[in-house]
């Protein structure tokens, strides 16, 4: 080839299809392919080279994975919420498996006291993989819930305190307000907690996982994202949105129904995934 | 908002005779992206747009309205013919038949099937039916214990049993109607991928052994793209018979609803518009559509 050949409308066009298929949403789908034009243009590649370039333009955008961060004495305190449906619970179970399994005391706290049966779906959790669950009394406060938890974790020098959330939708003030004194709560009861604040999201889900990150950052300092479901045929790519716009990183993604079913966040295979 | 954008689009056609090929164009541009702002899948959006610049090429600007006007009522209008008609009322049992009338609910994971199905069964006993509720998720932990929750909250009695299979469970069910006399059975099944074959197989044995009168696919409104494909593949499975939106109260544009009424040419039946039992209403084309173009 030669430096300066440009890609056709047809092909710039071709390439924003399918981010918007893997649901990058429309702004990243139209800026990620103008830069992939030209760096088209720029590097004299052949045709045949644009979906390495594609693949490179998104994995430069992506922080490389990582485990929770422990903080460095003291139990660490992991917060996990998100929208309504989105597998925060399973998340945590599998959290607790994987923590367990890798030598941590892990102790789980039940703080969605509102839905039916949300407490004994988590309870049945704890018991298959093997940790303590921390519950209240049904539409009991949430925030007593992780205080309490919080307070058990510091004296019974657990590692790692895992607290599940009810689902909300961040139009609710009132619900996302109630998030934020967990939070506060949180701190009170262990300093610097939470350290972790994870965001679940479902793959399946379209841009509004951008609004939710958005308004779950401003209630919380969301730390890092969980992407659910990622075992269906969903892409998940708004989280490429998510990290540019709000340097939100996904942590870990969600891969089934079992305890098992957790892997740490791939670069490589998510923008794999993306592009089909 | 796109209404606002396309009145500017037409602005300088004030006293030209009618909307010129240009015009046109960029206003379909301007609809096309707000569809896909909207989580419209891309074929749709691209083939409704088409078919607004076929309407909208070449016709005469009505006196009475400015051109920017009547070309978001012609997008309006063609959003709801589209998106409807609503389809509300349920299928109900047939007087002196003898058997209930069997509402299955189906869908992929975590999307409002069992919140749903208690409010179906809330509603319908409010309609002087007598409903049974049925929990045919064998698997997810505690599931049967949510719907038996649900059911005691809004005094709806609930069949289950804690092991054996769903088809087993949905099978017992109906007997379990006919002893207790209730004249409509809602079954709800456990969430699962349209890409698990034994599961899928797992709903088609369910539809075949209790013939359901309604078959409805439970969709999320904030779904995105690939929402189509979990939809056609229940679709071509099963006899769907509506789709209904759920947690709508949320602030999602709700364009896979459109897409998924585009691929399935079933009608949406029902919202979901929050958490509690009476979050719950008939499907209104003309809120959605102007949800859908923001
Ligand atoms: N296939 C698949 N299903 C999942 C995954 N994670 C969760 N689920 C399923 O999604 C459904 C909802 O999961 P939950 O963990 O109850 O979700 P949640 O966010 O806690 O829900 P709420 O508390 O009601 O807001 C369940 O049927 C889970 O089994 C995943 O990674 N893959
Ligand atoms: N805000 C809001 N939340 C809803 C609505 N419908 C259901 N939910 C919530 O969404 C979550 C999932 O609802 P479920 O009824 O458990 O979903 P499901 O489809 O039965 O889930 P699986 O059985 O695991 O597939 C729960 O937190 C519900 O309270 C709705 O219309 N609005
Ligand atoms: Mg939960
Ligand atoms: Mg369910």
């Amino acid at each position: 080839g030669g430096a300066g050949r440009s890609l056709d409308t047809a092909s710039i066009e071709s390439l924003e299809e399918t981010l918007l298929a893997a649901d990058c949403g429309v702004r990243a789908a139209a800026e990620i392919a103008q830069k992939v034009a030209q760096a088209f243009r720029a590097s004299g590649a052949d045709p045949g080279d644009v979906r390495a370039l594609l693949r490179q333009e998104i994995l430069g955008r992506l922080a490389p994975p990582r485990e929770l961060r422990f903080a460095p004495s003291g139990p660490t305190v992991a917060l996990v919420v998100g929208v309504n449906g989105t597998g925060k619970t399973t998340t945590v179970a599998k959290l607790a498996s994987r923590y367990s399994a890798s030598g941590k005391k892990v102790i789980v706290a039940a703080a969605d006291t509102f839905r039916a049966a949300a407490v004994e779906q988590l309870a049945i959790w704890c018991a298959r993989v093997g940790v303590p669950c921390v519950r209240t009394q049904e539409g009991g406060d949430p925030a007593a819930v992780v205080f309490d938890a919080a307070q058990a974790a510091a004296s019974r020098s657990v590692d790692l305190l895992l607290v599940d959330t009810a689902g909300r939708l961040h139009t609710y003030h009132h619900l996302m307000q109630e998030l934020s004194k967990i939070v506060r709560v949180a701190g009170k009861a262990v300093p610097g907690a939470p350290h972790e604040v994870l965001l679940v999201l479902d793959a399946n889900g379209g841009q509004n996982a951008l609004a939710q990150a958005r308004e779950f950052q401003k209630a919380v300092q969301v730390t890092g994202v969980a992407l659910a479901k990622m075992d269906g045929t969903a892409r998940g790519g708004i989280c490429v949105a998510i990290q540019d716009e709000l340097a939100i990183p996904v942590l870990f993604v969600g891969t089934g129904e079992t305890a098992e079913d957790l892997a740490p966040f791939d670069p490589e295979t998510y923008v794999d995934g993306l592009l089909g | 908002a796109l209404s606002g954008r396309l009145q500017e689009i037409f602005k300088r056609l004030r006293g030209q005779g009618h909307l010129t090929e240009a015009n046109v164009q960029e206003a379909a541009r301007e609809i096309r992206k707000a569809l896909l702002e909207a989580d419209v899948h891309y074929k749709v959006a691209k083939e409704f747009v088409e078919d607004i610049a076929r309407r909208a090429a070449g016709q005469e600007v009505l006196s009475s309205v400015t051109p920017g006007q009547q070309f978001v009522k012609v997008v309006y209008d063609a959003m709801v013919a589209l998106l409807g008609p609503a389809v509300p009322s349920l299928a109900r049992a047939v007087e002196g038949a003898g058997s209930p009338a069997v509402w299955m609910m189906v869908g992929l994971q975590g999307a409002g099937k069992t919140t749903t199905s208690a409010k179906m069964a809330k509603f319908a006993a409010s309609q002087g039916q007598k409903p049974l509720l049925v929990g045919a998720d064998v698997k997810r932990p505690a599931a049967i214990d949510q719907l038996k929750t649900l059911g005691k909250q809004i005094g709806i009695p609930v069949f289950a049993q804690e092991s054996g299979d769903p088809a087993g469970v949905c099978r017992a069910a109906l007997a379990q109607a006919r002893t207790l006399g209730c004249d409509t059975v809602i079954l709800d099944t456990a969430g699962r991928l349209h890409i698990d074959a034994p599961l899928m197989e797992e709903l088609v044995r369910i539809a075949h052994d209790t013939k359901p009168q309604e078959i409805l696919w439970v969709l999320d409104a904030m779904a995105g793209q690939d929402v189509v494909n979990a939809a056609k593949s229940f679709g071509e499975r099963l006899a769907l018979t509506g789709i209904v939106l759920t947690k709508l109260d949320g602030d999602a544009r709700g364009g896979a609803a459109l897409s998924v009424k585009a691929v399935l040419g079933k009608p949406i039946r029902l919202v979901g518009t929050g958490e509690k039992l009476d979050r719950f209403e008939p499907f209104n084309p003309e809120r959605i559509a102007s949800r859908i173009l923001g």
